[in-house]
């Protein structure tokens, strides 16, 4: 029913609510995040389930990079240089993005690296 | 990204919206889609923000961004972004911002804005203010008669599309083109949900019909990473992880 290019002819969907079918894929899970925590501890839980998947989608990003740019060059500027960035960043995001590096065993760099990725990808 | 504001009859205000990303970054053969956007959904939370074992607002992120994308501040607003192409865009933003200049990272400003913030006007006014790092479309709602969508550069607002009920306006639909200007030819989402929001009409909106919306291909794309549904009345926050099987636009 729908085309590949435009103009679409797809008649507009009805009845699709509650999700189902091959468009829905789950929904997604809910946290609580404390506000009163230091910002270091806050997001623990969540990477600590979630751990794998960060990891996953970096080394993603990662094989993409390298792609383009065989040397590493990228990644060592990320891993090396964008740790000074750290303490520029507004609290507190600063302190948890470090707490989020030390409970996933990424390099800060590269969660720095993840958090301005809009930033990066308006590029 | 599609993002809607509407106001039913009754005047309440849905907001909803589709987080489309990783365009161009690695198609996947396999499962005819893209990488990054794959690796992205397992990633989407719903996150209940709380200062002393209650509620602060409520937002949809990715597990180890902090910053946040779409939010709620229940009875007070609702807020999403969508990304603005520009020439002028987010490299030249951090490079400013790396030789000092005092700029916002844009999901960073949206989660202050609704941790802090106590009204509708109060968040507007710091959206259409602050200065960012990387252009963007804010889209945000209030109570009964009270969104926009903003159409920021980096330095300042360029316009501030108000709904206007009075006037027949009673939704608002922001994909990733300024409003005054035609989308791209393929690109264009946003004549297809406006065909079907027209469709629906004033009377029969609700969230389950916004949701038949953003299930209408091409709102629904390969980028499409999730839909989220949102009440500013009563506070409703749902998140749902979307797929598009062939035949499907990849943006």
């Amino acid at each position: 029913r729908a085309q590949d290019i435009p103009p679409y002819t797809e008649d507009c969907r009805t009845g699709t609510y509650p999700p189902t079918g091959p468009t829905f894929k789950g929904n997604a899970s809910w946290y609580t995040i404390n506000l009163d925590l230091p910002p270091e501890e806050r997001w623990n839980k969540v990477i600590k389930d979630k751990k794998k998947e960060i990891v996953n989608l970096m080394q993603v990003i990662k094989d993409l990079v390298e792609a383009f740019d065989p040397t590493g060059q990228v990644i060592r500027l990320v891993d090396y240089k964008l740790p000074i960035l750290l303490d520029s960043l507004p609290y507190p995001f600063n302190e948890e993005i470090q707490g989020i590096a030390d409970a996933s065993g990424l390099p800060v760099g590269e969660v720095i690296f993840y958090n301005i990725f809009y930033e990066l990808s308006c590029l | 990204c599609t993002s809607i504001i509407a106001e039913d009859e009754k005047g309440r205000m849905f907001h909803a919206r589709n987080l489309d990303f990783g365009l161009f970054l690695g198609w996947d053969i396999k499962h005819s889609t893209w990488i990054v956007n794959r690796a992205l959904k397992p990633l989407v939370l719903n996150l209940d923000f709380q200062k002393r074992n209650k509620t602060v607002f409520k937002g949809v992120t990715f597990a180890g961004y902090v910053g946040m994308l779409t939010g709620i501040k229940s009875n007070i607003f609702t807020l999403s972004m969508n990304e603005r192409y520009s020439l002028d865009g987010g490299f030249m933003g951090i490079l400013e911002w790396i030789f000092g200049v005092n700029s916002s990272w844009v999901g960073f400003l949206m989660r202050s804005v609704l941790e802090n913030a106590t009204s509708y006007k109060e968040v507007k006014k710091e959206l259409v203010e602050t200065k960012l790092i990387a252009p963007a479309y804010f889209i945000l709602g209030g109570k009964s008669g009270e969104a926009c969508v903003i159409t920021r550069t980096r330095e300042d607002s360029m316009d501030v599309w108000e709904l206007d009920v009075k006037q027949g306006m009673w939704y608002l639909l922001e994909t990733n083109y300024d409003h005054w200007n035609q989308p791209m030819f393929l690109d264009d989402r946003r004549t297809p949900a406006m065909k079907c929001m027209n469709r629906i009409t004033q009377k029969n909106i609700s969230l389950p019909t916004l949701y038949d919306v953003l299930s209408t291909k091409p709102v629904l794309n390969k980028l499409t990473t999730y839909t989220a549904l949102m009440s500013v009345d009563d506070g409703t926050l749902e998140t749902y992880l979307r797929d598009c099987p062939n035949p499907c636009m990849p943006w």
